[in-house]
């Protein structure tokens, strides 16, 4: 699969089951760990896709997990019956070894899935990922309209003004999460991008031809030493 | 390599530019390189041209992106670049309108550099500014200080972007990459980008080359 973005269309997420069958039991083991026997999840239904460069292969994985019924007051407070969850994986598989770069799992309620589907496919295109808490995008309106006087943004519509909030208010998310996993002195925040999608903002400023070409070849330089 | 050395303080790095809506970093990154040789080979400073190479390097795809690499042979087999003033950026690819005559520098070669840090830090300090390509993992959100990701999540398997190192040094005893972005000077700490330095962050030491100015 020649590295590129992620396609959004269906057939992107058609991975075979055997291209599925290592990531996603790494995923399930992941999720697993820990838990004695009988008390561990199984794995229902999967599907994924993948971007691949070099050695290494970035896995994006959805698949329901079947949760067995819990009766140890240990695990859970009150005894529950079996449950289906819903997760969404990123595993990175470089060199055949596999490493679990992101977990999101949430309990699957019929209602709610039908709701989702029906209501925010239509008019959010783009959203993809569960919708936001409606309280966190009112807090980040007056961040939200900071940015827009600071790097002077206009919109045309309401309704993109609205999805540009909806997309500010992740990436400030987003943003909290990279800083979390740096170990360095760098600070992340808002930025004059914090309105873009990781999609758009990798499509418009960003050079995937890098990682797959390698270009005209070119004569080593002399060490300094040499010189 | 001198434990510390920044080309803006000598002169070799002009103004932090900015490659708008396009993803031309690759030019950016070669314009960078070839302005730090030709002010070290002639003791001139000059702005050079980017939009010469997207209309004129035919090897490359402009704003979809290109390889420093290919740039440079692009450069020696026009003749040369002329300057910013002669032919500004536009951000979107145009007609080829370079003319030798107006060409201000030209190259006579190109030279891959180690993959080990030490000897590109002991390589730029004496021989000027480096191309380099990286993983842009979190700039998007980058603010100021050293960035230093786990090394999974800034794998050296997806270089994405290039760029441009003029410096190195310490901070609080934190080894770091001084690095000239094309986002603009209202990105990053005044346009420039500080990456962790000695473990290949971001695959910062996997693309790093150079133009050849005798």
């Amino acid at each position: 699969v020649p590295a590129k973005p992620w396609a959004d269309d269906e057939q992107a997420w058609n991975l075979s089951s055997q291209e599925l069958l290592a990531p996603a039991r790494f995923a399930l083991d992941m999720y697993n760990y820990g838990r004695a026997a009988g008390t561990r999840a199984v794995l229902g239904a999967v599907r994924g896709r993948v971007r691949r460069a070099g050695q290494g292969s970035l896995f994006s994985l959805e698949a329901t997990l079947e949760e067995p019924p819990c009766n140890d007051p240990l695990v859970c407070p009150l005894p529950e019956t079996k449950k289906t969850v819903l997760c969404s994986f990123e595993v990175l598989e470089e060199l055949k070894e596999h490493l679990l770069l992101r977990r999101d799992c949430s309990p699957v309620n019929a209602k709610v899935t039908e709701f989702r589907n029906a209501t925010f496919s239509s008019f959010l295109p783009l959203l993809d990922k569960d919708p936001l808490p409606q309280d966190f995008s009112v807090k980040m309106a007056p961040l939200f309209k900071d940015f827009m006087t600071t790097y002077n943004r206009t919109y045309e519509s309401r309704e993109e003004a609205q999805w540009r909030l909806t997309v500010f208010a992740r990436n400030m998310i987003r943003a909290q999460k990279i800083q979390a996993l740096d170990r360095g002195t760098a600070q992340y925040g808002i930025t004059k991008f914090s309105d873009l999608t990781e999609e758009e903002f990798h499509t418009i400023y960003l050079n995937p031809l890098l990682q797959k070409e390698s270009g005209r070849k070119m004569s080593p330089a002399k060490s300094i030493n040499d010189l | 390599a001198p434990p510390e050395w920044d080309w803006r303080k000598k002169g070799a790095v002009t103004e932090v530019k900015n490659q708008g809506m396009c993803g031309s970093c690759w030019a950016f990154s070669v314009t960078g390189n070839v302005e730090g040789q030709w002010f070290l080979n002639r003791g001139t400073l000059l702005s050079l041209s980017e939009q010469e190479l997207l209309d004129c390097d035919k090897v490359d795809k402009a704003c979809l992106g290109g390889l420093p690499s290919n740039a440079y042979a692009a450069i020696k087999n026009l003749g040369g670049l002329e300057t910013e003033d002669d032919y500004g950026y536009q951000g979107h690819v145009q007609t080829c309108n370079f003319s030798a005559q107006m060409a201000k520098v030209y190259i006579n070669d190109s030279v891959e550099l180690s993959r080990n840090e030490n000897k590109i830090a002991a390589w730029l300090a004496q021989k000027g500014p480096i191309s380099v390509a990286i993983n842009a993992f979190g700039m998007q959100f980058y603010r100021h200080g050293i960035a230093h990701p786990f090394r999974p999540l800034c794998s050296p398997w997806f270089i994405d972007h290039a760029v441009l190192l003029v410096g190195y040094g310490n901070r609080s005893n934190i080894p770091y990459w001084a690095i000239k972005n094309s986002w603009g000077s209202d990105w990053g700490e005044e346009g420039y980008y500080y990456l962790y330095r000695g473990s290949g962050a971001c695959g910062v030491n996997t693309m790093a080359s150079s133009a050849v100015v005798n």
